[in-house]
C-alpha cells in the first residue's frame, strides 16, 4: 500500500507537470 | 475506467486513472486499514506542482484572447488548487495517527480531485485547439463562398495564391487532429473528407479557370462551366462542414468520469 500511495504520488506530480507543459507550449 | 478522447490527454491523464481507481479498490474493500507511510513528502511536491501549474494557468487565462478558455479555465485550477489540499491535509492527519480512515479517503478524495481537474483542464485546451482548426476550417468557407465574383484570369490568379495556404493549413491541421483522435470512427470521417477536399481541390481550380477563359473570351459554354464550377463549391463547402461537424463532436465526447 505504501508503494502504491508513492506511485500514485509520483504520477500526480508527472501528470501536473505534463499539463503545465502543454499549458506553456500551447501556441496562442 | 474513464476513456480519454484524444492521445494526449490519454497519455497524461492514464497512469493517474488506473493508480487511483486500484487504491480507491483497496480502500473500498477495507484492505488498506494497515498504518499508512509519512507522505509528506510527495504530497509536498505534489503541491508544489500543482502551485506552479495554478500560477502559469492564471497568466495564461489573463493574456488568452480566447473567452471560453477564460472562463473554463479558472474552475479547474480551483478544483486541482483544493484537491492538493485535501493531500495535504490528508498528509498532516497521517502523522497523528498512521491508521486515520478520513485522512486515507482525503487521500483519495485529493487524488480524484486533481484528476478530475487536469482533466477539464486539458479538456478546456482541447477545445480551444479544436476552435482554432474550426477557424481555419471557416475562412476557407468564406473564400469558396466569394468564388462567384471572380470574373478575370488576374482575380483568378489572387484568388488561388491567398486561398491556397488557407487550405493547405486547413488540411494540415485537421490531419494531425485526426492522428490525435481515440476515436476510430471519427478519424475516418475527418480522414475521408480530407481525401474528397484534396481530390476536389484540382477539380475546383480547373473548373475556375474554365469558367474565367469562357467569360472572358465569351465562349460558348459559360453557363455550363458555372454550373461545374458552383457543384465542386458545393461539394468542398459541405465536406468542410462536415469535417466541422465532427471536430465538434469529438470535443464532448466520452466524459464519463464519474
Amino acid at each position: 500500500l505504501r508503494v502504491g500511495w508513492e506511485q500514485l504520488l509520483t504520477s500526480v506530480k508527472r501528470a501536473i507537470n505534463e499539463v503545465e507543459n502543454q499549458i506553456l507550449t500551447r501556441d496562442s | 475506467m474513464p476513456t480519454f478522447h484524444t492521445k494526449t490527454i490519454e497519455t497524461i491523464l492514464e497512469p493517474v486513472a488506473q493508480q487511483v481507481s486500484k487504491l480507491v479498490i483497496l480502500h473500498e474493500e477495507g484492505e488498506d486499514g494497515n498504518a499508512m507511510p509519512d507522505l509528506t513528502r510527495p504530497v509536498n511536491v505534489v503541491k508544489k506542482a500543482v502551485d506552479n501549474l495554478v500560477k502559469v494557468g492564471y497568466e495564461t487565462v489573463s493574456c488568452s484572447e480566447d473567452n471560453l478558455l477564460k472562463h473554463d479555465m479558472p474552475p479547474a485550477l480551483s478544483r486541482v488548487e483544493e484537491a492538493s489540499m485535501l493531500l495535504v491535509n490528508a498528509a498532516s492527519m497521517l502523522l497523528d495517527d498512521s491508521r486515520s480512515a478520513p485522512a486515507r479517503k482525503k487521500l483519495i478524495d485529493g487524488s480524484r480531485g486533481i484528476l478530475h481537474g487536469t482533466s477539464a483542464l486539458l479538456l478546456a485546451f482541447d477545445e480551444s485547439e479544436v476552435r482554432k482548426i474550426i477557424r481555419k476550417c471557416k475562412t476557407v468557407l468564406e473564400y469558396l463562398e466569394i468564388t462567384e465574383v471572380i470574373s478575370t484570369l488576374e482575380d483568378l490568379v489572387k484568388y488561388i495564391e491567398t486561398l491556397s495556404p488557407n487550405l493547405t493549413s486547413m488540411i494540415k491541421s485537421v490531419e494531425s487532429r485526426e492522428r490525435e483522435l481515440m476515436h476510430q470512427a471519427h478519424r475516418e470521417m475527418l480522414l475521408r473528407s480530407v481525401d474528397d477536399i484534396r481530390n476536389y481541390t484540382n477539380l475546383f481550380v480547373n473548373t475556375l479557370k474554365i469558367f474565367v477563359t469562357a467569360k472572358v473570351e465569351g465562349q460558348f459554354g459559360i453557363e455550363n462551366a458555372q454550373h461545374n464550377r458552383d457543384y465542386v463549391v458545393k461539394k468542398m463547402t459541405s465536406e468542410i462542414n462536415e469535417i466541422i461537424r465532427v471536430l465538434r463532436l469529438t470535443s464532448h465526447d466520452d466524459d464519463d468520469w464519474d
